[in-house]
């Protein structure tokens, strides 16, 4: 058929100040993780496989907003999400609001190939992952002292993160100057950041 | 968020997106990552995974927008990821990668940076944040 290509993403919205360390560390992910993609395209493993294979990686990894080293709610536990299509069949499988499964991209993986639906959810995906016996871990496995952090400051400045720091007004992008009525946890729309 | 796109030898896209969210979120808020159309998006042209503001990428449906322009107005990936970044964001802000079955990938933002990395049969590999 035709060459095999991969690409991931750790996320958007970066702040601009990000420490040098910081930055050579994801790069450092990141090529780990193209590295894994690319030896299984070499052997042939189907593109649904790959995906699946990577993310779980950036998953397990803390340094990204997803599995262990998620953003924290508002009562400073992790709630995750995700989702997975393959192209062919256009199948797909997505879960949301889990808070014990160590890899939410394979509980999607299994809503897709396992169960007649297309998305779970909340005590449903958490009942689901146990029939299906995923890996499952406490809470706490996902909360990292970073993230403890940062949500001390967002709580302060009462504004929704970004990844690395809290938007002042002035920091949020085109988003900023737009005075849209739009509230979200009583914030102007605009505070909100890319992931 | 995190998410990876792979086209393998045989021309099957897939996607996959994960994510814990936004910091300081209400309980149960659900953002773009876990919707199939928004965050997310595989078909027999490309496949898709987006980031950044859940709200934004949700509105307009950005990774089935790709596909879209791709099937209905005969854009290449590049050209189409493009346009959706473009013209679909309004005030959002977000970035998405993106493969086609031809084996070409792209990535898109409209952010201060994006931690992306991706690579081609060929030998080209690149990782980038800014």
């Amino acid at each position: 058929m035709g060459p095999w290509a991969i690409a991931v993403h750790g996320g958007a919205g970066v702040d601009p100040n990000l420490p040098k360390e910081r930055q050579e560390e994801a790069k450092r992910l990141l090529t780990r993780c193209l590295d894994i993609g690319i030896v299984a395209l070499r052997s042939n493993v189907t593109a649904i496989d790959v995906v699946e294979l990577v993310v779980k990686e950036l998953e397990t990894d803390p340094l990204f907003n997803s599995g262990r080293g998620s953003a924290l709610t508002e009562n400073g536990t992790v709630e995750m999400e995700a989702s997975i299509m393959d192209g062919p069949k256009r199948r797909c499988g997505a879960v949301s609001g889990l808070t014990t499964v160590k890899n939410p991209v394979s509980l999607a993986r299994l809503v897709m190939d396992k169960s007649p639906h297309s998305f779970l959810a909340f005590s449903g995906a958490e009942e689901f992952a146990r029939k299906q016996g995923v890996e499952l871990v406490d809470n706490e496995y996902f909360i990292t002292e970073d993230n403890v952090g940062m949500l001390k400051l967002a709580k302060e400045a009462n504004s929704i993160l970004f990844d690395y720091r809290i938007p002042t007004i002035g920091t949020c992008g085109a988003g900023a100057t737009m005075d849209s009525p739009l509230q979200m946890n009583g914030l102007p729309i605009s505070v909100y950041a890319p992931e | 968020t995190v998410g990876c796109v792979v086209v393998d030898k045989e021309g099957r896209c897939a996607a996959a997106t994960s994510t814990g969210g936004l910091m300081n979120k209400m309980t149960g808020r659900i953002g773009d990552s876990p919707l199939i159309g928004a965050g997310t998006y595989a078909c027999d042209l490309c496949g898709v995974s987006c980031t950044g503001e859940g709200e934004a990428i949700i509105r307009s449906t950005l990774a089935r927008d790709v596909a879209a322009v791709m099937e209905y107005n005969g854009l290449n990936l590049h050209e189409a990821v493009d346009f959706v970044i473009k013209n679909r964001l309004d005030e959002g802000k977000a970035g998405l990668i993106a493969v086609s079955k031809n084996g070409e990938v792209a990535c898109g933002f409209n952010t201060t940076g994006m931690f992306r990395g991706c690579a081609t049969e060929d030998g080209f590999m690149e990782v980038g944040i800014w």
